[in-house]
């Protein structure tokens, strides 16, 4: 069971699309996955179909130690595919968890009790369990980093997206450091590129120069299908399983899988 | 001097890219304007072309009272236009600022100092503050909120970005409710809106039901021009004063102007 933090503080990048996206894929060519959805606007499980009136336990509960894993999860419209909803409380948790010492192992505390019960026969084990981070590098995403064993870092093809990047690596050096030693770096994701523009190829050769073979080869397209799948409650891959942001997630699932058998 | 937070929890809205060319049309019109950027990663910063090194002072010395807005101010390639700089430093201020009782009056404290100093004659005053948020509604949204007579809202034309609005819109009550009795909504901004597509109509077509004459007559279009202009340090404006991008932040000016003409 391995734990993906799907993370990047700068805004709108694709994370979410990416956990929708990827993880709907994954499920397909038959692995069971987990998405966590710990942003407080619940944008994962939107784009998954969940009702708000569904969430009752979310990844709030999760990380103020109120709710277990399996307690949280629900199952989606994707066969071996569940979440753990988001929720606007979330936007509360770095109040309420201020003062508690374990603040930042709260979620890997979580994987773990459920790791055991794996162990003991009780439950049946993810394959992955991916984390939609929210775009900021407060205890949420810290905890998230935290239960990782690696991050998967979607990256927008726009200039503004490369100022936030070195904040984010000595995060995970940071966390790296302290919290989860062996927290590494599982890749960086071109997002919406558009070809008929320059800016798209200037940022990708630079990351490309910058993190070498860490970028993975898939490029994400802008594909206007991937932006209008949220709003039927669908991933793209079942709302127009053709298109090429669709045929790009897939061929990133595979591409990831192949990542995770060479390790 | 009227303060303005630029406001959207959801990321990659363009709030940044507001702040800079409604900023820049605005003192190309003869308006004297403060930007503070308020996010991490000094976005709006870079896209007025201030160099990381240049940025002595920032937003978070402003906020943990170590410096006051006309030590923190420099001035920009833009006649009219000066920024306090953004830092990294700033995703430390939740936690720095937590036990302190004033923690949500940061910026309006330094704001009313500042006019206490235009009062007894030692500066001149701002016509507009313009405060870039991060994509959160933590402390440093708060204290901008705290710190405005009123936010503006940029919004997305994505089926994603209208998820947060509830919230956002109940954040505003609440500051409104306990601290900052007069803040209001200036008014929403439709962005990135693409002809081509539908979703865009949608979108817009429900905020406008939502939100009636909030919303800005003037919508900005998706343009390639306007992430292009930060990579030159450049705001659009300076950059293609021609583009469909620019035309419309000058629209927007003049709108804004004209609201306050009326207020
Ligand atoms: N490849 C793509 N092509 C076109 N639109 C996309 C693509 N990827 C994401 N989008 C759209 O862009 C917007 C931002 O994407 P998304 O919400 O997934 O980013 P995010 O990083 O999760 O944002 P946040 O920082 O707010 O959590 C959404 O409206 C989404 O539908
Ligand atoms: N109208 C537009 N047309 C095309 N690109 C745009 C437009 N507005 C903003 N952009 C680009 O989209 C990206 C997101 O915009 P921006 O950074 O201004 O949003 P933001 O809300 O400030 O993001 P964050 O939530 O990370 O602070 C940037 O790369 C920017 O250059
Ligand atoms: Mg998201
Ligand atoms: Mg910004």
């Amino acid at each position: 069971m391995r734990v993906v933090a799907i993370a990047n503080q700068k805004g709108g990048v694709g994370k979410t699309t990416t956990a929708i996206n990827l993880g709907t894929a994954l499920a397909a060519i038959g692995r069971k996955i987990l998405i966590i959805d710990c942003d407080a606007q619940g944008n994962a499980s939107t784009g998954l179909g969940v009702d708000p009136t569904a969430r009752a336990r979310s990844s709030y509960d999760v990380l103020v130690g109120e709710a277990s894993l399996e307690q949280s999860r629900i199952s989606t419209a994707v066969p071996n595919l569940d979440i753990v909803p988001g929720s606007e409380d979330l936007a509360g948790v770095e109040t309420l968890l201020h003062e508690d010492p374990r603040k930042n192992f709260k979620l890997k505390e979580a994987v773990a009790a459920y790791r055991a019960r794996v162990s003991a026969g009780e439950d049946t084990p993810y394959e992955m369990v991916l984390v939609d981070c929210p775009p900021s590098l407060s205890t949420v995403t810290i905890n998230a980093m935290t239960a990782a064993d690696s991050v998967l870092v979607p990256l927008q093809c726009e200039f503004l997206a490369l100022e936030g990047l070195s904040q984010l690596l000595r995060t995970v050096d940071l966390v790296r450091g302290g919290l989860n030693p062996d927290l590494d770096i599982q890749g960086v994701v071109l997002t919406m590129y558009d070809r008929r523009n320059n800016l798209s190829d200037q940022v990708a050769s630079e990351v490309r120069s910058f993190f070498g073979a860490k970028v993975f080869q898939t490029v994400i397209p802008r594909n206007v299908r991937l932006s209008e799948a949220p709003s039927f409650g669908k991933p793209a891959i079942l709302y127009d399983h053709k298109c090429s942001g669709s045929e790009a997630y897939i061929r990133l699932a595979q591409e990831l899988m192949e990542r995770e058998r060479e390790r």
